[in-house]
């Protein structure tokens, strides 16, 4: 038997921070964290 | 330590629900044939990550059992650190018993996001050592009268998207799926003749791999051939995004992806996407960072192709999804 399960498509992170106008400040820091944990 | 694909979970989107324990908890995870490994925030998680998540409750749970060992898995856009557990996972009416998942302590990179974990079905060569993955602990359990999964990946709505696991349902697709052999068994990865555009071969000339990643949303290639193919677009750079004239979704060629003899056509309308009055493209540079000559085929490429992934004959379908 096959198992179907749904998946949802949810709306994307992208999409909510653009419309906040917060996309560019999340990916600046974002990089920052990422480039700080590669240290770690 | 495996670094997983590039995962651009700004786009990421499908998420489906999984239970863990005994009573159930239930978690919305993303089904990632980019990763091997199950992990779900745990209670104790100090992460602001965790606060806007649900987290598992070990306490609560009858079947728990503690494994201990630490792990910490990384993510092209995103770290998890913690440890190892086990309990019974449910997967709609599949029950994957003693079910090795990691509990996250610490998150990086997966604030606000839609989902609480990622459910990785990759081969176990992906995978945390002296753990089984949970597609593979269903099968050696006898779940599933064909090892297989597939995805059905909606394009305009929120609902109707699918995983199916133990066969394949052919309304989801037309025509005949085309099987393509799997080059590598860690990730899905395939080998790819091409890319084209207008009959010109614009990247991939001598062939290259490709990883079919249901855990990322674009497409990925290595950045000079990205650049090679946004030039053809006009595209241009602003603020980390390309973009493209919305006109030009009416006269820009499709891209072709040709695989194993068979073309793969991505219409315009499929990789340009409108976002309020901008239209930008899906392509992105990078993946020269992880491996030389590869680029990954994300949700864009798979909402286009219903996507059959056969764990017995390692290898991928694909066809034209309805």
């Amino acid at each position: 038997c096959i198992v179907i399960l749904p998946l949802k498509k949810m709306k994307t992170l992208r999409e909510t921070l653009r419309e906040k106008n917060l996309l560019n400040n999340f990916l600046e820091e974002q990089a920052y964290r990422l480039s700080k944990n590669d240290s770690k | 330590i495996t670094i997983h694909p590039l995962r651009n979970y700004l786009d990421t989107a499908y998420v489906g629900n999984i239970t863990i324990g005994t009573p159930p908890q239930e978690f919305r995870v993303v089904f990632d044939t980019g990763s091997a490994n199950l992990w779900v925030p745990c209670i104790t998680c100090t992460s602001p990550a965790c606060y806007t998540h649900k987290t598992f409750n070990p306490q609560n749970s009858s079947s728990f059992r503690e494994v201990g060992s630490p792990i910490t898995i990384f993510y092209g856009s995103g770290i998890i650190q913690g440890f190892l557990g086990s309990d019974t996972v449910r997967i709609g009416n599949l029950v994957s018993p003693e079910q090795s998942f990691g509990l996250s302590l610490e998150e990086y990179g997966f604030d606000s996001l839609p989902f609480d974990g990622i459910l990785g079905l990759a081969f176990p060569a992906m995978g945390i050592e002296d753990t089984i993955p949970i597609f593979d602990n269903l099968w050696s359990h006898g779940a599933f009268s064909e090892p297989v999964f597939a995805f059905y990946l909606n394009t305009n709505k929120p609902e109707g998207s699918v995983v199916m696991f133990g066969g394949v349902d052919h309304r989801y697709y037309k025509g005949e799926l085309n099987w393509i052999p799997v080059s590598q068994t860690s990730h899905w990865q395939i080998s790819m003749n091409n890319i084209s555009m207008n009959g010109t071969v614009t990247a991939c000339s001598c062939g290259c791999e490709a990883l079919v990643d249901t855990g990322t949303s674009l497409i990925y290639g290595p950045t000079k051939l990205v650049t090679n193919i946004h030039k053809l677009m006009n595209a241009r750079l602003e603020n980390s995004e390309y973009v493209v004239s919305c006109d030009a979704v009416k006269t820009l060629p499709p891209v072709i992806f040709n695989i194993n003899g068979i073309d793969y056509p991505l219409r315009p309308q499929a990789y340009i996407i409108k976002i309020q009055n901008n239209c930008r493209s899906v392509f992105q540079g990078g993946t020269e960072n992880s491996s030389l000559n590869t680029w990954i085929l994300g949700d864009i490429f798979l909402r286009q192709y219903f996507s059959v992934f056969d764990r017995k004959n390692r290898r991928i379908g694909l066809a034209p999804a309805v």
